[in-house]
């Protein structure tokens, strides 16, 4: 519920001041989504993999992590997806943790890493914020999550 | 510094003290239709110099970085529910990154076109031009993080938006003089595959049985998932599936009350 703060907060002439927003006078409100444009992408890709393997030819980083409560785009959505690539595995499966709980499970491929986060909507740092910084740290770090 | 300085956010309104800086503006990335992209940056709480820049891009497509990634996810600070002031999060991705928030394409947020038009017709491949020259522009606004190591990161259609901004960047760097440090990306519940994403999707109602075996094996044999626009049969069991088996629940976290 809380994007509604949001639609009212940024709606304020004197947040928007302070931003240095919509300084030429936008002549629409400012909304958390566009259903104009919503309604109008005209140009979408099929399918990512495609770049995911270019991604990985250049050696990025690239981690791909999944709340397992999400059932807009759920986890096994992005496994069917990840499977497609074939990757070798390079860490096997295992529960990662956070503050001695289980954060959710992880495999690390050659060239990726992949990362459920247990308990966690579609937006995963607001329904577990802890967790989901747990696993940027890693992200960041180029670490493997931790095992304990 | 002088736009940067021009950037700069005193402070904003109800905001609790804080020991980190903040910028945000308009970058232009099209001058002919006059499309100027708005961004957020609010820089690490400790040595921000010494930090990585991430970069965070929201999906829909059209929904606002600084609605969703700021105020609700990694930002610093949560709007209050009268919308009368913020307070901190003390989960930020502040603590150990500076986050640069961005609203992309225009049409988002504050991020405008003074082509209307732009509205209507806009997609993936515009998203990643206007994307890249905007963080091109940027560096030379903010030259300290020229160097700086960059993470492109998000979620939902954002899997759409991060892996083809990663791509785009390559191809400046590979004929630039001047390239962007880009060392990785990460995004979760992303819009990844059109036929696999659906295939799983039907595939987790079923298994959370949040669908009946009726409703799965129809939409398994009805729904053709490779295609971009279903047909009507399957739209009818999708909203059947949505409107009589869900029931009230709130599809992006299916365990949490819904938002009335």
């Amino acid at each position: 519920c809380t994007e509604k703060y949001a639609e009212k907060y940024y709606n304020r002439p004197d947040v928007q001041k302070a931003l240095h927003a919509n300084a030429t006078k936008i002549p629409y409100k400012w909304t958390a989504c566009s259903d104009i444009l919503n309604r109008n992408w005209n140009d979408t890709e099929a399918s990512i993999l495609p770049i995911y393997r270019q991604l990985m030819a250049a050696r990025l980083r690239i981690w791909v992590f999944s709340g397992d409560v999400d059932s807009v785009v759920p986890v096994t959505a992005t496994r069917y997806s990840l499977e497609q690539l074939k990757l070798q595995v390079k860490i096997p499966w295992y529960p990662w943790y956070v503050k001695k709980q289980v954060g959710g499970w992880t495999e690390v491929y050659e060239g990726l890493t992949f990362a459920t986060v247990r308990g966690a909507g579609h937006e995963v740092p607001l329904f577990k914020p802890r967790a989901a910084l747990e696993l940027f740290t890693s992200f960041l770090r180029g670490n493997p999550l931790p095992k304990s | 510094g002088g736009d940067e300085e021009r950037d700069r956010i005193v402070g904003l309104p109800g905001q609790p003290k804080v020991t980190f800086n903040q910028f945000s503006g308009y970058v232009t990335v099209n001058e002919v239709a006059g499309r100027a992209l708005f961004y957020w940056l609010t820089e690490a709480v400790s040595n921000p110099l010494s930090k990585p820049l991430v970069v965070w891009l929201n999906g829909g497509p059209g929904c606002s970085s600084i609605a969703y990634g700021a105020s609700e996810e990694i930002g610093p600070f949560r709007i209050n529910s009268s919308a009368s002031g913020l307070h901190l999060n003390k989960f930020s991705w502040n603590r150990i990154a500076n986050l640069l928030f961005l609203e992309t394409p225009a049409g988002v947020g504050f991020s405008y076109s003074n082509k209307s038009s732009d509205l209507f017709d806009t997609g993936d491949r515009r998203t990643a031009k206007d994307s890249l020259k905007f963080l091109v522009r940027w560096m030379d606004r903010f030259p300290r993080y020229k160097q700086r190591e960059i993470y492109i990161t998000g979620e939902s259609y954002a899997g759409h938006y991060v892996p083809q901004l990663a791509r785009e960047i390559l191809t400046y760097n590979a004929n630039s003089k001047h390239p962007l440090n880009l060392k990785g990306i990460m995004v979760g519940n992303a819009v990844t595959d059109n036929y696999y994403d659906n295939l799983g999707t039907v595939m987790y109602w079923w298994s959370h049985a949040m669908i009946s075996d009726k409703t799965y094996h129809q939409l398994m044999n009805i729904c053709d998932f490779h295609r971009q626009k279903n047909s009507e049969e399957c739209e009818s069991l999708y909203s059947y599936a949505m409107d009589r088996e869900f029931g009230n629940i709130d599809q992006y976290n299916i365990y949490a009350p819904p938002c009335n």
